[in-house]
């Protein structure tokens, strides 16, 4: 089985200050995962935040 | 005939239980597979103008002949095997054997004697110790909804959604669209989620009187009083609704006052915003319950009764489409950035989906599937909007249960 979450979220701006995470550039005041592709996770544990 | 009857000695002869177990089960998939055959040959017989066509996948011969089996049949065949009690004795070594081989920890489980689950498919949808699953302290965080592994996930470019690398699936697809016969914005969410509920196809409109009750204090979940706007932020402490002043009387908000304090409607953002997307796969010994992401609101439910494949990575990797194919229940709804949605998919084993506060919902059934497959859209729809009257849906509160999967 499996859950698919399709959502809205702000763009952002890019900052360069802030580094890269692996996946892209983390977006200021946007949208930003905290997954990696394969990760496992347990409920209630953060997908990405904005 | 007479002498017959009483004279002929009557000799028991002791079948082994499996022969038995493998007649019944074959006896009932026949059983089952001829239903199902009568049922379509009698909708190919009627006049039906919007009539859908079963969908054939493309792909390796693996796919081909996965496509000829009787899936939904099997999916249910298999639900009402594990359903059948196991002796209490062979309870705890066999859901320990199940646990050792799907990498299931015992020590989560909220009830630690195994004995107590009467069959597998008590078992497969366990419920969990609280306070093994913390929620992330990050209050603008996205929660995980399920145990599992992150399949894919990022941008919607286009209105195409990637499965895997290099095969994309449409969103119109997989959610539906509002109206079905005019050509989609696939750059906008808007055509998937109209405010003016329900679709004029919609075949039966959740109306519960029950829901309507328990949503009635709209702030009230989990036991905590939410102000309106802390609702949709998923914090608590947000200031009251409407602003208290001590030398005035305070007045309960009219519901317009209320509608209109949503902070962040989502037709007019004062942001630009994308759409994204996040796809996460559970193996047979997760915990297959899934829980609100964050705090939104569902506003409608659409039930595709498609096939149910396996979900499988592997699948995933040869089957275009998958989740565009399988049966899934699509909920779209509206968090404090915009458009929200949220779509369990079944697969083989694991074909019932359950949403904890749909009572009408039916999936993995005969007549479900009836209903969604005359529905010219190719699904049944319904909307929550009477659940509470100031929010237009269905509050979920964040980490909150919201339904699970159910074996077969």
């Amino acid at each position: 089985s499996t859950v698919v979450l399709v959502f809205e979220a702000p763009e952002g701006e890019m900052s360069e200050k802030e580094g890269w995470d692996g996946e892209g550039q983390w977006r200021k005041g946007g949208w930003n995962w905290g997954v990696r592709n394969g990760q496992r996770v347990k409920v209630g544990e953060a997908l990405g935040w904005v | 005939l007479g002498r017959a009857l009483r004279d002929t000695k009557i000799r028991w002869y002791p079948i082994p239980a499996a022969l038995g177990i493998g007649f019944l089960g074959l006896a009932q998939l026949y059983k089952v597979n001829e239903r199902e055959k009568k049922a379509r040959r009698e909708e190919e017989e009627g006049e039906k103008p919007y009539r859908r066509k079963r969908i054939r996948p493309t792909g390796p011969w693996q796919v081909q002949v996965m496509s000829t089996l009787p899936l939904k049949a099997m999916s249910r065949l298999w639900g009402r095997f594990n359903e059948l009690v196991i002796p209490y004795y062979l309870r705890v070594p066999g859901f320990k054997l199940y646990s050792w081989v799907f990498g299931v920890n015992l020590s989560e489980v909220s009830e630690p004697d195994l004995h107590a689950y009467p069959n597998l498919a008590a078992f497969f949808s366990r419920t969990l110790r609280p306070g093994v699953r913390p929620l992330d302290p990050n209050p603008s965080a996205l929660l995980s909804p399920a145990d599992g592994r992150v399949l894919s996930f990022g941008l919607i470019d286009g209105g195409e959604v990637e499965q895997v690398k290099g095969m994309t699936y449409s969103l119109d697809a997989l959610l539906g669209t509002s109206h079905p016969s005019s050509a989609p914005n696939l750059s906008s969410p808007s055509h998937l989620f109209a405010r003016e509920t329900p679709a004029p196809h919609a075949p039966h409109h959740v109306d519960s009187e029950a829901l309507v009750k328990r949503d009635e204090e709209f702030a009230i979940l989990n036991g905590i009083r939410y102000t309106l706007p802390g609702l949709l932020s998923g914090s608590p402490s947000a200031p009251h609704f409407p602003p208290t002043d001590a030398s005035t009387p305070s007045l309960p908000p009219s519901e317009e006052e209320v509608s209109d304090s949503l902070a962040l409607p989502w037709y007019n953002l004062p942001r630009r915003t994308a759409l994204y997307y996040c796809v996460i796969y559970l193996a047979p010994g997760d915990y297959h319950r899934f829980h609100s992401p964050t705090a939104w609101v569902a506003e409608k439910r659409r039930h595709f009764a498609g096939e149910l494949y396996s979900v499988s990575p592997y699948l995933q990797r040869t089957l275009p489409g998958l989740f565009t194919l399988n049966e899934r229940v699509a909920l779209l709804g509206r968090w404090r950035h915009g458009f929200f949605s949220m779509t369990p998919v079944g697969a083989t084993n694991v074909g019932s989906i359950v949403i904890n506060f749909d009572a009408e919902l039916r999936t993995n059934s005969l007549l479900s599937d009836s209903a969604a497959d005359k529905s010219p859209s190719g699904f049944s729809e319904a909307t929550y909007g009477t659940a509470s009257r100031v929010l237009h849906g269905r509050a979920l509160g964040r980490g909150e249960e919201m339904g699970g999967f159910k074996l077969g």
